[in-house]
């Protein structure tokens, strides 16, 4: 018997709509302290890893381990029908071929069910051991989100430089060059505003921007991003969700030949 | 040149 409901529905649409294009279909775990997932895209370039932990939900019943293979496009049609201010159960059976999301709007004048089956996936899980990094950014998800989509429109890839400095994002094309540069910027009104450095050595790093575009999709969730780099290790770009866990993305570098 | 790499190359399967 599986049981949780999430009085901010409009939470877990965020969720699937961050991950469902880089990622077709995941295994979710379910056990007593939350809910997790973690996949690869198709390339086995970039991963994403998902947390939800059990406190966050309103009511939460787990009864063993569970893990459900669900195709995201097909979920994300379906927690689409899902209200912005709609309660969301997700309710499942042991042993069952189909999950259940039931959807509340908020004065409980309209409650729905969809049914979706699951699926058999047989999806390879990395092992991620904890990391120390050489680098860690924190700074405004909105602008990380600017800053990908603006050098995009110039190269296909970033250098993310860390140094004392700040941290510089770079790219190059046929029609020419950009630099973006970020000073460490911690008086600001808003701590979410800052831009944090903590770097232990400076580090330089390569990645394909169509995968960064494509993680800045969970900036819905969080106001802040963070960005761990160290030089012989995939870069963390993690979103944190309020007091219940966290969208981690993993990417791959480019490396010279 | 520059090559991508996979992460099965920096991590393993679990």
């Amino acid at each position: 018997m599986l049981e949780l409901r999430l009085v901010q529905g409009s939470l877990l649409k965020k969720v699937l709509e961050s991950i469902k294009d880089l990622v077709n279909d995941a295994n979710f775990d379910f056990s007593s302290s939350g809910f997790s997932l973690q996949s690869m895209d198709s390339s086995h370039v970039a991963l994403v890893a998902l947390l939800l932990k059990s406190e966050g939900f309103e009511h939460y019943r787990c009864d063993r381990n569970t893990s459900m293979g669900m195709n995201l496009g097909n979920m994300s049609k379906m927690l689409k029908c899902a209200g912005n201010d709609d309660i969301i159960t997700i309710k499942g059976d042991d042993g069952s071929d189909t999950v259940t999301f039931m959807f509340e709007s908020p004065t409980q004048d309209k409650i729905a069910d969809f049914e979706m089956k699951l699926m058999d996936i047989d999806s390879e899980h990395l092992g991620i051991p904890e990391a120390e990094y050489h680098a860690i950014v924190k700074m405004p998800s909105a602008e990380f989100a600017r800053i990908c989509k603006d050098l995009a429109s110039i190269g296909d890839t970033v250098v993310i430089s860390v140094t004392k400095e700040g941290v510089k994002f770079s790219t190059r094309g046929d029609i020419g060059t950009a630099n973006i540069v970020l000073r460490q910027n911690t008086t600001v009104d808003k701590p979410e505003d800052a831009t944090v450095i903590e770097m232990n050595e400076p580090v330089s790093m390569t990645f394909a921007l169509r995968y960064m575009n494509s993680f800045t999709k969970a900036t819905p969730l969080s106001n802040t991003v963070t960005i761990s780099m160290s030089p012989d290790l995939p870069v963390v770009v993690e979103y944190k969700i309020a007091e219940m866990g966290y969208v981690r993305f993993y990417l791959a570098p480019k490396m010279e030949e | 040149k520059r090559v991508q790499l996979r992460l099965t190359e920096f991590y393993r399967s679990a």
